[in-house]
């Protein structure tokens, strides 16, 4: 099985 | 260990250009590693559905110096690749879509690459490299405000 990376997105912007 | 060719063909095995369909995704899953085919119940808007396959997963995408993995959806038609796969961004719970141009409040994706779909001209490679140039530019999702950020300690 893939290692399944952690999803993760840029900082939340203003 | 990756999934193999013959399981790619049981899985696809209702897929009318089987083996087209299991080659691209051979490509892509050596190529994305973080993608992974599943085969899911795909609801239509008129609300039948279909048991189709998708490549679920992350791709890396470069903003602004860092690198995110943005989550990803590709449900591939039992028609491929004589038609456009149905792309959709995941937000996962800490994440919230950035609506706009290609992507709407539901994480559908719109990309004139998927508009303008002809075989064999396009592929699955080709459009995730379009969506790493496009999401690298807008991202289409973001981090949810963390709870410290929204409510700033009180001042006493």
């Amino acid at each position: 099985l893939n290692g399944g990376t952690i999803p993760t997105a840029p900082p939340s912007y203003t | 260990m990756a999934v193999s060719e013959s399981q790619l063909k049981k899985m696809l095995g209702k897929y009318k250009y089987r083996d087209l369909s299991v080659q691209e995704t051979i490509s892509v899953i050596a190529q994305y590693k973080d993608l992974k085919p599943v085969m899911d119940g795909y609801v239509f808007n008129d609300g039948s559905s279909r048991e189709l396959m998708s490549l679920t997963g992350t791709i890396p995408v470069s903003y602004r110096g860092n690198t995110y993995n943005i989550p990803i959806c590709l449900w591939l038609l039992d028609t491929y690749p004589f038609n456009p796969p149905i792309c959709f961004v995941k937000p996962t719970s800490t994440m919230t879509i950035k609506t706009g141009k290609h992507v709407d409040a539901n994480g559908k994706i719109y990309l004139p690459y998927l508009h303008e779909w002809k075989h064999p001209q396009s592929d699955l490679i080709g459009l995730i490299q379009v969506m790493i140039v496009v999401f690298g530019e807008e991202p289409p999702v973001f981090s949810r405000p963390t709870i410290s950020a929204a409510y700033p300690p009180y001042q006493a």
